[in-house]
């Protein structure tokens, strides 16, 4: 890697689009624009906030040709695709993409997001790198732009130049990866996505297939980089889709990505204001109903009509008898319910309406 | 760039002039260069461009060194922003 110093000396930086590509979406480019900004600010101090009016700290054009008071140009389709200059007053920061080239969220053409995660590189001080695996390699490699793209010799660059995230918010202290065969471990939130079973924990993910044995472990981030971490609950709904909950907010997941439009408030499905997270979630599908825990309360909603059934909340532990007062993760699997509580996992027969197991939370594991 | 139909000797070499010069500042350390010297410093700035991409480092423009310059890419340049 290679960086210019000293970098922002802000790290609460603005970005402004100053004009949009008529080859997408303004929220297609608008989400492309914060995907990029949001590589760089998982893996520093930084923070990107958006202004529509004035002067913002990045400039963001689409441009051809010659441009303006920029020193350089861009020469039609292919060849340049965008570039960007390095942090300081004016012109610094300032980011510009080829306006005939095709740009593209998911498609034929040039990823916007991928470009723009390695022009806003070039925006917080970094150089071109000569590894190839790198995001700030200077050619166009396309990437799965569900990936994270920030190889460890981007991020060493750029916290060559901003150090890492805050120790406020750095890895909780004690081990930073859980062990798949820890006796004692416990998950955030457990999810069916189609013919998978997925396991959160802090950063990362266990991934299971119905039919094979082998356990996947990632982080989170590899998926869906707009995740936050610690996710607190996760089901999968009758429409393919996966809804994924972090303190009153929640994200829905189709396959590999999140949809623009996302987070929204809890609220909008029909909880009081009173309640502040939830607990777990599960999607009974034969009924399609789904079962949101709320400390030691159980709400259903109706995945048909997109309502809270009424008479609810009932209390956990009088509404699935056995599995105690609070769930900390829930999921689905062959017409069982599987209840996690600390290290101990319950399977539930919703229709015989008790537990006919009591394990282990990594049997799923082969440990 | 030209896509990678074949080209003419002049022609790759215009367009490896190009590429020198966005990318690798030949223009800017060239320019009051006799014609025998500039000779000398375009084949130092394709080794050097051969050396970053990690390429046989000939001072040639065989074809994967011309793979590249014809390759879409950022427009900042790879040496001396």
């Amino acid at each position: 890697y290679g960086y210019t110093l000293p970098g922002w000396r802000r790290h609460n930086l603005t970005y402004r689009i100053v004009n949009y590509t008529p080859d997408m979406s303004r929220a297609d480019v608008d989400e492309a624009i914060r995907n990029g900004l949001e590589v760089w600010s998982r893996v520093t101090p930084l923070t990107f906030t958006k202004t529509s009016r004035g002067i913002a700290d990045i400039m963001i054009a689409f441009r051809t040709r010659v441009h303006g008071r920029c020193p350089r140009y861009f020469d039609g389709p292919l060849g340049v695709l965008g570039h960007a200059f390095p942090p300081g007053l004016g012109l610094g920061g300032d980011t510009h993409f080829d306006e005939d080239e095709n740009w593209t969220k998911d498609g034929a053409g040039f990823n916007l997001f991928l470009v723009a995660a390695h022009e806003f590189g070039h925006a917080l001080g970094l150089s071109h790198s000569n590894d190839q695996t790198a995001l700030m390699f200077p050619n166009y490699v396309s990437l799965d732009p569900n990936k994270y793209p920030l190889s460890q010799d981007d991020i060493n660059g750029i916290q060559s130049i901003y150090g890492s995230l805050p120790k406020a918010s750095a890895k909780p202290k004690g081990p930073t990866v859980p062990h798949a065969c820890d006796p004692d471990l416990t998950f955030d939130a457990v999810t069916t996505l189609r013919r998978e079973v997925m396991f959160f924990k802090g950063r990362h993910v266990w991934r299971i297939y119905y039919d094979i044995t082998d356990v996947e472990f990632e982080l989170i981030s590899s998926f869906w980089p707009l995740l936050p971490t610690d996710i607190q609950a996760a089901y999968e709904n009758p429409k393919d889709k996966i809804l994924v909950f972090k303190d009153d907010n929640f994200w829905m997941i189709r396959g590999y990505a999140v949809l623009p439009d996302y987070p929204k408030s809890i609220h909008t499905l029909g909880f009081p204001r009173h309640v502040k997270k939830i607990d777990a979630a599960v999607c009974d599908h034969s009924l399609r109903k789904t079962y949101f825990f709320v400390g030691i309360w159980c709400w259903r909603f109706d995945e048909a009509t997109q309502t809270m059934d009424k008479g609810y909340p009932r209390r956990v532990v009088k509404y699935f008898p056995g599995i105690g007062l609070r769930v900390d993760a829930a999921f689905q699997y062959k017409g069982f319910f599987y209840f996690f509580r600390g290290s101990k996992q319950f399977e539930y027969d919703p229709k015989a309406k008790n537990i006919t197991r009591m394990m282990k939370t990594n049997t799923w594991f082969q440990c | 760039f030209p896509t990678a139909r074949k080209m003419d000797p002049e022609e790759t070499m215009h367009l490896a002039q190009a590429y020198l010069n966005q990318f690798y500042s030949l223009e800017i350390e060239g320019s009051h260069l006799v014609q025998s010297k500039n000779r000398t410093l375009i084949d130092g700035k394709i080794r050097e461009m051969q050396a970053f991409f990690g390429l046989a480092v000939t001072g040639q423009l065989d074809s994967n060194t011309l793979a590249i310059m014809t390759t879409p890419r950022c427009g900042v340049p790879d040496v001396g922003q």
